[in-house]
């Protein structure tokens, strides 16, 4: 039984990388149901962060967030703070794609805060990036300026000619 | 509508491209 989650996980994860979002949905939802069968926390972190990148492909941009919203929660109970900033980096860039630029920028801000915690330059500086995008679609162009002077820094900094 | 949004924010595209490819591994 573990194994077929871990094959279903597998599938999941071709068709998605295949393209195929719907079929990558229902191989993750099977991944899903055997995680919480066995009471597997990360297994069940993996599957939210993959259902809510299928989603985003699929243009549902609420039922991504919600898959998201549960991966950090997970992330927080396995104390994981790489994936905790990685679920927040995903909300920001979901809540963004939903036009809720509050919510956007408050967890790119805790995806800021994390990457600067782990000395991740280049989280850091995508983290600098949304919220300099956030901010001008909020029309706050001074927050926005201030973000994009960091994300410049930054990526000269790392060498990020792009 | 959701999806010519999109198109507009530079960081959520570039995140989009990079989601692609990504994928939680057993």
């Amino acid at each position: 039984r573990a194994a077929q989650g871990r094959a279903y996980g597998n599938l999941g994860n071709s068709h998605y990388l295949l393209g195929n979002f719907p079929k990558a949905v229902a191989f993750h939802k099977q991944r899903l149901a055997i995680a919480k069968e066995f009471g597997d926390k990360a297994a069940e972190k993996r599957a939210h962060s993959n259902l809510g990148n299928a989603h985003i492909f699929l243009g549902r941009f609420d039922v991504a967030a919600e898959y998201f919203r549960k991966a950090l929660q997970l992330s927080r109970q396995l104390k994981d703070q790489a994936v905790e900033a990685q679920c927040c980096y995903s909300l920001g860039n979901t809540y963004t794609l939903l036009q809720d630029y509050e919510k956007a920028i408050d967890y790119h801000l805790k995806h800021l805060a994390i990457a600067q915690e782990l000395g991740d330059r280049v989280g850091e500086g995508r983290a600098c990036w949304s919220l300099e995008d956030a901010y001008m679609s909020l029309g706050n162009r001074e927050q926005a300026l201030y973000f994009a002077e960091k994300h410049l820094e930054i990526s000269q900094e790392v060498g990020d000619q792009d | 509508v959701q999806r010519m949004h999109l198109i507009q924010v530079d960081s959520v595209q570039r995140w989009m491209e990079d989601l692609k490819l990504m994928t939680d591994c057993e």
